[in-house]
């Protein structure tokens, strides 16, 4: 999966991705103080492409907010909410709206989830519908924090440690072993960063085809952007 | 319940030497005393526990321990006071360690406390309770678990009922086919004497083997005699009390909307023992009465747009309906009971239901209201408002996670109750069995007149409605000691109109209990006393704000002033041992019990421009 931090201060963004096995499960966003925990786990491809390349993606997201007893799981298939002692389970093939004390809903049919923790954040989740009988790929998910100030400065995770900003400089553009994606030199975090300008796709609008974003792309699954490395982040389950 | 047991390792040391318990009934109001003495034989001070289990509905009135013949009793306090006076003992908002819950109908109490070597320690525990009557019946439960077989053992009950004793049963869940003769059983027209007092021998499993048989509980059931219809008066000492439950009258054919919450949290179990319950109880509907279904998630959705006579083919199509019903969602409470309440009003405005009939809601849910209209009083003031006192509605807590005060409130304002269903294997026969109970009306709008100038501090004389199987009590104090004449009138709506009036003089006690007639002393006092203080607790609960402040406000002085254990006030016990913080009884709320389950959250404000952060995949 391939992750995009959004810096619009900065007319800028970043981006990185971070693999692993299929079946590893990483850490999102923690918050201790709200409260809030993102959890994803990532799928590969039916079998090895004729590339070699197995890409993985997110299929499973666990969400919860343990001070108010929520708790959401989003998969391919179906979304199930836990609040107050209660299970919702919901089709992604049945569009539907609730809203309860603690968390709102709203799903569009086949597309997407938008979901509002009361007091904490909000965020959307996109379903990926991949045609079924593609020889490698499958259904997939994308998350996407659309209001995070609530988060406390404790919120970590791969995408959490980013809601606070980032400082970052960039200098040095140089041709890159790509054409049109050249590379350059990032000082971030006390570190010295090559990394590639490139661009990756935002599918909030346009599930299927996407929108561009130029990023700066941080190689080996964001080392050096991301507190520590990426095997820091996985956990052992979904909640 | 552990009686007396030892918390120590040395086994032997500690030997119990008695447990008795005596439990005295007049005219349904019992008072129960239970007594125990151990002796510490051993060379060191032992901790020594007594343990014991008393009714939800029975208030704590006395508590003594004698230690070296030094008694050291327990003082009633108001609650507030108790907490700001031992602060150690009691932490804000929790409820003390003397008093537990414990089950359904239970809540524990226990005190520990140290002994010397060879000393000798009694405890005594007195608590009272009025009697209710339920499905044509009262029943005391006396649950006993001493841990070892005691030397003396004892359950002894006397009831003394002026109206007579129309059958009495005494039965416990231990007693074996060896145990059972031991229950000794004597009933006269008015008295019953019951005992159960096995040897040290009897009460062992086997010869010489360690533990007891005596485990579990000792329960008597009984119903009095009654020839008026008007009921029945007892005067002593100043103050009376007024027991109806008139016979032989006509149920009311009645129209009731069983609203059930199908929100995702009842999957499994509970939705399936929902769907038994509603089964047995469609099964059950008289053939008069008028039904309708409604089921809620986050949305709403009824059987039939209006009730039905409960024919045996609408019957059959309701549990067609009701076997279908599957968990899924969020709990619209606030949607569901105004569309019941709809039904009701519209199917009576089309005089499509018996003018002489009772409209009634039955509302089964597990949850919060976590959907739709979630404001608490805004769900109570918008179902108050709709119902605006022309039916009753009953609220079916399910489970522990319910909102049981709000139900309780909710149900109290509309002229119903609130009732707890427990999860577990009999959930079904617990809602089956409050269905059983407001299943026949007989009565609507009782109410229940006494001469002005005579009586004074009258309990409730108006009632909603009067149950086949249930008792209406009122209890009053007298201006007049001497009154030879007592005017009662009874009016009630009724399949035939109710409308009763009659004289009752006051009763000789020394002719009618020769024996025993010091016996009534001050209960109808006490009696009294404990329904108004119940009456003022409900009172508290709902209605404006100085309303609730003025029935606190008299229900603590009461409590205090007759020594009661209730929601307010907390029984001090002070241990010997001079630096130990002084113990504390409490009285349990389900509120109480349902506090420890809520949590809240925090959040953090820290304005900035929102980006966004997302993970994808290409």
């Amino acid at each position: 999966p391939h992750f995009m931090i959004e810096l619009p201060d900065k007319n800028d963004a970043l981006c990185f991705n971070i693999n692993d096995k299929p079946g590893t499960i990483f850490n999102l966003v923690r918050d201790p103080v709200s409260g809030i925990l993102v959890n994803g786990q990532i799928i590969g491809d039916k079998k090895i492409p004729p590339d070699g390349v197995i890409n993985t993606y997110f299929y499973r997201f666990g969400i919860t907010r343990w001070t108010l007893g929520v708790r959401l799981e989003v998969n391919t298939e179906f979304i199930t909410v836990y609040q107050g002692g209660e299970r919702i389970k919901l089709l992604w093939s049945a569009p539907s709206s609730l809203k309860g004390p603690n968390v709102d809903m709203v799903l569009t049919k086949d597309r997407s989830l938008m979901v509002t923790l009361k007091d904490s954040v909000k965020f959307v989740i996109l379903l990926h519908k991949v045609w079924e009988k593609h020889p490698y790929h499958r259904d997939y998910l994308g998350f996407y924090t659309l209001d995070s100030h609530l988060l406390s400065p404790s919120a970590h995770g791969l995408l959490g440690q980013f809601y606070h900003g980032i400082e970052y400089e960039v200098s040095d553009l140089h041709p890159g072993e790509v054409p049109g994606k050249p590379d350059a030199t990032m000082f971030v975090k006390g570190q010295q960063l090559n990394v590639t300008r490139g661009w990756q796709r935002d599918f909030r609008n346009d599930v299927k085809n996407g929108e561009n974003v130029p990023c700066w792309f941080i190689h080996n699954n964001g080392t050096g952007i991301i507190d520590g490395d990426a095997s820091d982040y996985i956990v052992s389950g979904l909640f | 319940a552990r009686l007396l047991q030892k918390r120590n390792a040395d086994v032997g040391t500690v030997e119990v030497h008695s447990f008795t318990v005596d439990c005295a009934v007049r005219s349904r109001f019992a008072r129960t005393i239970m007594t125990s003495t151990a002796i510490n034989k051993g060379n060191a001070a032992r901790e020594i526990s007594f343990e014991v289990e008393l009714p939800k509905t029975a208030f704590i009135s006395n508590f003594s321990m004698e230690i070296e013949e030094q008694v050291y009793v327990g003082q009633v306090k108001e609650k507030e006071k108790a907490k700001q006076q031992y602060d150690k003992a009691v932490s804000a908002g929790k409820t003390a360690g003397l008093v537990k819950a414990s089950g359904r109908k239970m809540e524990k109490f226990s005190v520990s406390v140290n002994i010397a070597s060879n000393s000798k320690v009694t405890f005594v525990l007195t608590y009272e309770e009025l009697l209710q009557r339920t499905l044509g019946q009262y029943e005391i439960v006396i649950r006993v678990k001493p841990k070892e077989p005691v030397q003396e053992f004892k359950i002894v009950s006397n009831i003394f009922e002026p109206q007579g004793i129309s059958y009495i049963d005494a039965h416990a869940t231990f007693l074996t086919n060896d145990l059972l003769p031991l229950v000794e059983k004597t009933v006269t027209d008015k008295k019953a004497h019951i005992s159960f007092s096995p040897t040290i021998e009897q009460q062992r499993k086997c010869p010489d083997c360690p533990g007891t048989i005596i485990d579990g509980d000792f329960i008597i059931k009984y119903d009095v005699n009654r020839d008026k219809n008007l009921g029945d008066i007892q005067i002593a000492n100043g103050y009376f009390v007024h027991f109806f439950a008139p016979k032989d009258l006509t149920r009311l054919p009645k129209n009731v909307v069983f609203v059930i919450d199908r929100s995702g949290s009842m999957s499994g179990t509970k939705m399936q023992q929902t769907r038994e319950a509603m089964i047995k109880i469609l099964e059950d509907l008289h053939p008069e009465d008028h039904f309708g279904i409604i089921q809620f998630d986050h949305s709403v959705d009824s059987w039939r747009n209006s009730l039905s006579l409960a024919t045996e083919e609408n019957i059959s199509e309701a549990m067609a309906y009701v076997k279908k019903i599957a968990e899924n969602g969020f709990t619209d409470i606030n949607a569901a009971v105004l569309k019941a309440v709809d039904m009701l009003v519209t199917d009576r405005k089309a005089k499509r239901l018996p003018e002489k009939s009772m409209d009634m809601i039955i509302l089964l849910t597990d949850g919060d209201p976590t959907s739709g209209e979630t404001r608490v009083p805004v769900i109570q003031q918008n179902v108050r408002n709709a119902i605006g006192g022309n039916m009753s509605l009953y609220g079916l807590g399910f489970g522990n996670d319910v909102d049981y005060g709000f139900l309780d409130v909710m149900s109290r304002e509309n002229k119903g109750l609130a009732r707890r269903i427990y999860t577990g294997a009999d959930a079904a026969l617990q809602l089956q069995g409050f269905y059983d109970e407001v299943s026949s009306p007989l009565l609507l709008d009782v109410d229940l007149r006494y001469p002005d100038n005579a009586v004074e501090s009258l309990t409730t004389n108006h009632f909603s409605q009067l149950f086949n199987g249930s008792e209406i009590i009122v209890a009053g104090r007298l201006t007049d000691n001497d009154i030879d004449n007592f005017p009662v009138e009874v009016y009630g709506q009724g399949f035939d109109d109710f409308s009763e009036i009659g004289q009752f003089s006051a009763v000789d006690w020394s002719v009618m209990y020769p024996e025993d007639d010091y016996i009534f002393g001050d209960f109808t006092e006490r009696l009294w006393a404990y329904l108004t203080i119940q009456q003022l607790l409900e009172k508290s609960k709902t209605g404006a704000a100085d309303e609730k402040a003025n029935a606190t406000a008299k229900a603590l002085d009461m409590s205090l002033q007759y020594s009661f254990v209730t929601p307010l006030t907390s029984m001090v016990v002070t241990k010997p041992e001079a630096d130990d913080s002084p113990m504390i009884a409490d009285k349990l709320t389900e509120e109480q019990r349902q506090q420890a389950e809520r949590s809240g959250g925090v959040s953090h404000y820290r304005p900035s421009t929102p980006p966004t952060y997302f993970v994808d995949g290409d």
